[in-house]
Parts: C-alpha cells; sequence; structure tokens
C-alpha cells in the first residue's frame, strides 16, 4: 500500500551537511501493520513526513497503493494526502484557536465527509477516553489528552494509510495499550496500513514486524524491495 | 527541599468544574530523586506548574528550601524560579528564534552566570549526545534532540531543584538511560533535588521512589507530610 524507493534527503546548514535519509528502501502491504524503531534523531520523522507527501525527497520514489507520487503537482498531492493518509505528528501540531472536536473534524471537513466524521467521532472520543474532553483547546488539555486528540484526527476519515509518528510517548501504559487495541483492530477488521514510529518496544509488538532504523538508513536485514 | 500542603487547583469551563489537583500532600527532600506516575490526564504536570512557581494555586501551599512561596510578590516569585529551580516542559517550550545554544543558555544569562554556563554547555552537550547540534534552531532538530535541548537548559545553572515534566518521552531506549544517568548523577554527586514525571517504568526506577497519583491526588499509601 505504501513503498519508498531509494529515497534520500539531506539538509544544508551552512557549510555543513546533513544525510537525514541516505537510500531507504521500504514496502508496506495493503494491511500489514509496521513498526519503526531507532535512536533519536536517526531520520525517523524524516521518512514519515515523506512517506505522508508532507516534504518532497531529493532523489528517490514514493508510491501509494501502487502508484507514484514523483511526478504529481501540488493539487494532486493534497488530494491525494486528503484521501487517502492519516498522519499523527510527534508533536501533534493542532490549531490552538479551534477545540479539539474541531481539531479531529478537520479533515472530515475538507474531504467533505463532516457527516460521517461526526458519527466516528463519538466512536473514537470512546475509545481513547476523550469524551469529555471534546470542548477544550489545545492548551487547556494535558499532554496525553493532546496526544489523543492529533491520534483521533488522523482516524477520522477512516484512511487507507496511517503514519503515526510515536503516537504514545505522551501516554500512561493503559491509555496506550488503548490507542494501539485500535490501531490494531483497524488493520486486523478495517484493512488499514499503518506505519507506526516508536521508541517504546512493547508498542512495536502490536505490529506484523518491526524495521529497525539508524544513521538515515534501515538496517539490511530489515530491507524489502 | 521542596514540599507541597494540601495543594488543590481547578479549572472552570462554561458550567463544568474541573478539579485538576484535589488536596496534593508532598514532600521532597533535599538530595533526593522522586518519580510521579499516573493515568494521563490526572493532574501531574499542573502539579509541576505549581512546584515550579509558574502558576499559582487556588489553595494550600508550595514550600522551596523552607520558604513559603504564598505570599511572595511576583518578583520574589521570579527572582526564586531563576536562582533554585530548573524545569523541563513535557512540551519542551524553546524558543523557536533561537538556536539550541542560545536556548540553552538563557537561564544562565538571566541569572548573570553566562560564563559558567558555557563551561557547563560543553560537558552537558557531551552527555546528551547534541555537541553536533547546538547551532540549529528548535524546527531543525528531531523531537528527541528538543527534548535534550529543553533537559540541558533546565539544568544549566545546576539548580538546587530540578522538576522533570515527562523527559524521556521522545527518546530511545539508550539515549533515555544517558538522560536518567545524568539526573541520578546530579542527585548522588551535586545534591541535586530531582521530581519527576515519567509514564516510563524503567525510568521511575531511576529515583529513590515512586509516586502513584490519580483523579488530582496523590495514593494515600504513598503520601508524605
Ligand atoms: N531542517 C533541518 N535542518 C537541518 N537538519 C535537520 C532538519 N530537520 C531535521 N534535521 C536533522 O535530521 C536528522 C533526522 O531528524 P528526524 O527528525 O528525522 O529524526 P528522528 O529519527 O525522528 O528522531 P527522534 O526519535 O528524536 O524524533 C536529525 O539529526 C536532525 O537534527
Ligand atoms: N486550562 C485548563 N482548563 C481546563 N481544564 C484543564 C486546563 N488545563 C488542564 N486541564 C485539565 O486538567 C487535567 C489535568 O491536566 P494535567 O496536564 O495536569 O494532566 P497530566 O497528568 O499531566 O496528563 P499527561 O500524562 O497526559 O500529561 C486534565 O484532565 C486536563 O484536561
Ligand atoms: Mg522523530
Ligand atoms: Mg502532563
Amino acid at each position: 500500500a505504501i513503498k519508498a524507493i531509494n529515497l534520500s534527503k539531506h539538509y544544508q546548514l551552512g557549510d555543513e551537511l546533513i544525510k537525514a535519509l541516505d537510500g531507504v528502501n521500504l514496502s508496506v502491504a495493503k494491511s500489514e501493520f509496521v513498526a519503526i524503531m531507532g535512536p533519536s534523531g536517526s531520520g525517523k520523522s524524516t521518512l514519515m513526513h515523506l512517506l505522508g507527501l508532507l516534504d518532497l525527497a531529493d532523489s528517490g520514489e514514493v508510491f501509494i497503493e501502487g502508484q507514484s507520487t514523483k511526478s504529481l503537482n501540488d493539487d494532486e498531492l493534497t488530494a491525494l494526502r486528503r484521501d487517502k493518509l492519516g498522519f499523527i505528528f510527534q508533536n501533534f501540531e493542532l490549531i490552538p484557536s479551534l477545540n479539539a472536536s474541531e481539531n479531529i473534524l478537520l479533515p472530515a471537513e475538507v474531504a467533505k465527509k463532516k457527516q460521517a466524521g461526526e458519527e466516528r467521532l463519538k466512536v473514537l472520543a470512546e475509545q481513547l477516553g476523550i469524551t469529555n474532553r471534546l470542548e477544550h483547546k489545545p492548551n487547556q488539555l494535558s499532554g496525553g489528552q493532546r496526544q489523543r486528540i492529533a491520534i483521533a484526527r488522523a482516524l477520522i476519515n477512516d484512511p487507507a494509510v496511517i503514519l503515526a509518528d510515536e503516537p504514545t510517548g505522551n501516554l500512561d501504559s493503559k491509555t496506550s495499550t488503548e490507542v494501539l487495541k485500535v490501531l490494531r483492530q483497524g488493520v486486523d477488521k478495517y484493512n488499514w496500513t499503518v506505519v507506526m514510529v516508536t521508541h517504546d518496544l512493547a508498542a512495536a509488538k502490536f505490529a506484523d514486524r518491526i524495521i529497525n532504523f539508524r544513521d538515515g538508513k534501515i538496517y539490511k536485514k530489515d530491507e524489502q524491495k
């Protein structure tokens, strides 16, 4: 469902070249749940942003459901993100002026699926334990509550591919398990494809396989082409 | 070194009353390392903000090194924070326009201890693995690198009391251990007092005792007066 071929991305800072991604090959099948683990600073979020079409690689290609994204223009990329992808950001990226419910429903509004979204919201809020916090703005919520709003927002349209960047970092173990069960159930029952970055081995074990990342590359033994 | 007596704090949202803290009693001795664990939304960050004099309780009192903070004015609170406390925020709160080094040195500048701070910065950056990222701005850093900048900033003046709100949530286990060792060493060698909120039991085990939190209260069995 989502594939990366020889992805590379570097940053230039003054006269320093930082190779954030150095030739990444990754293939995730439909209805597969993959976990990515690796040291802080090794390139995981950079990879996730390229997979999520939020950023452009310097070289290499991303395929979504078999379709190459290399030559798509901005409108086409926006449509693809809107229709196929759900992204859970490591730092949440909630809109401060909107309350939790409004933040969560944003993708449903954009995709013109607001009514379905509102039904879905009830179910998700229950599963994630945030039903009584939907009127709060982000600055009136705890760190873990904000994280769960970001999670619900990514899932509101039941997208084909979910990219989760460290979705349980601010959650206690009971709440983490609830979140991971929602993801696992989505894969098993509704054929979601999930790519999850995590630093927590217990979380990674909910996935079908674990990919190890280091210095902008996937370990040779975990590569798939 | 830091004490809370019967602390309470509520929030009013429309006609809903939220009791974030409901009579918290806590006493941490000098050179003690205490971990606080509890469910997401249970009031831990609220407690940390009161202990750090960043917010005012509705009732109850905070004591820093035996001194009551209840009747201090704003200037006195600012001076106490500057001279005695180091705070690691759950969401980092870095200044976007400053690079890592400038962010870290901010408390040293404020306390007029810039030279000592620059020496200290070299050591801390080494211990936290961020030496080659000091020129980067926050948006040019990974989540875990930002977290380590926030940690270094809290420690730059060797404060008497360090309040760490989930300091390892974005770090892989190896880097987490490095951070926890810095805190542990600070307590053992330099007599720091550390209060750390964490969702990670492995991290909590670096502390001398673990306090369990729930629904705005400390478990009866973990209370100390
Ligand atoms: N805009 C930028 N300019 C320069 N360097 C950058 C920029 N963005 C990221 N980097 C660097 O690229 C590397 C990879 O960053 P990335 O955010 O992908 O790491 P990560 O694996 O997600 O880490 P973490 O586990 O801490 O979240 C880091 O070393 C980071 O400092
Ligand atoms: N400004 C506010 N207005 C209303 N409610 C608030 C406000 N700030 C926090 N709350 C509520 O107070 C409760 C405690 O929040 P707090 O941030 O202390 O939780 P926490 O234990 O740190 O959680 P986490 O582990 O998720 O970080 C939460 O239920 C939160 O929704
Ligand atoms: Mg990251
Ligand atoms: Mg918190």
